[in-house]
């Protein structure tokens, strides 16, 4: 798993 | 923020709004796939579980509510309010189909096997596919009214723009989620064959979508 995203987007 | 990500959100809520005001003006829902707004509304669902635990900005968690908002009041337009004008014979794609597949990818491709990581990966997949019980109704009934390609249209438009948001985006801050842009790449391919018809029948005819 890669590091998690930042979840900025709709 | 750019411009391309702002442009894109602005014709989600475009198509939306053009939807839901289609439906509660004209007081049907006729040639409308109850489905993919079913789907719609599972995706916005499963992609905001975090409006109350994270805060990004105004602007995010507004957006977060309004398209939760007016996606649901699509839905219970189409199944409560006007459901008597709801083709379900024309709406017969198999949902099964989409959510399997989906629901499986989730679990293998995902950035952390946490359920908020899986749910977001699961809405950003199924977001990709749930255009489909809508187009295969069109392809069913053979026409499409001009407002619901004006609805698609826009529907296509802002993930198209949001592409370009991920290539400003990894050109400015070198951030790319490779998730999204995929299945954002597959969601704007499946709408390619609508564009075509939409440029070549409804702007220039400027009546219905009649299919060859």
């Amino acid at each position: 798993d890669e590091e998690a995203k930042p979840k900025d987007e709709l | 923020m750019n411009v391309f990500r702002l442009a894109g959100d602005v014709s989600h809520l475009v198509a939306i709004i053009i939807l839901l005001l289609k439906i509660w003006r004209s007081k049907s829902c006729a040639g409308i796939s109850g489905k993919s707004q079913v789907l719609f509304a599972l995706v916005f669902t499963t992609r905001y579980l975090d409006l109350f635990t994270v805060f990004i900005s105004v602007y995010n968690t507004v957006m977060k509510v309004v398209f939760l908002a007016l996606s649901y009041a699509t839905v219970y337009l189409i199944y409560m309010r006007f459901r008597n004008s709801y083709n379900s014979e024309n709406d017969t794609f198999r949902v099964e189909f989409l959510l399997v597949p989906v629901i499986g990818l989730s679990f293998l491709e995902n950035y952390a096997f946490t359920p908020l990581e899986i749910l977001w990966t699961f809405s950003i997949f199924l977001e990709a596919v749930a255009i489909m019980p809508q187009l295969f109704m069109i392809t069913k009934t053979g026409e499409a009214e001009s407002i619901t390609t004006h609805y698609l249209f826009f529907l296509g438009l802002y993930r198209a723009l949001y592409i370009a948001n991920w290539v400003w985006r990894y050109h400015t801050e070198s951030f790319y989620d490779l998730i999204a842009i995929v299945s954002g790449v597959v969601q704007t391919i499946f709408f390619c064959d609508f564009f075509y018809l939409y440029f070549t029948r409804v702007l220039r005819g400027r009546g219905k979508m009649t299919l060859p």
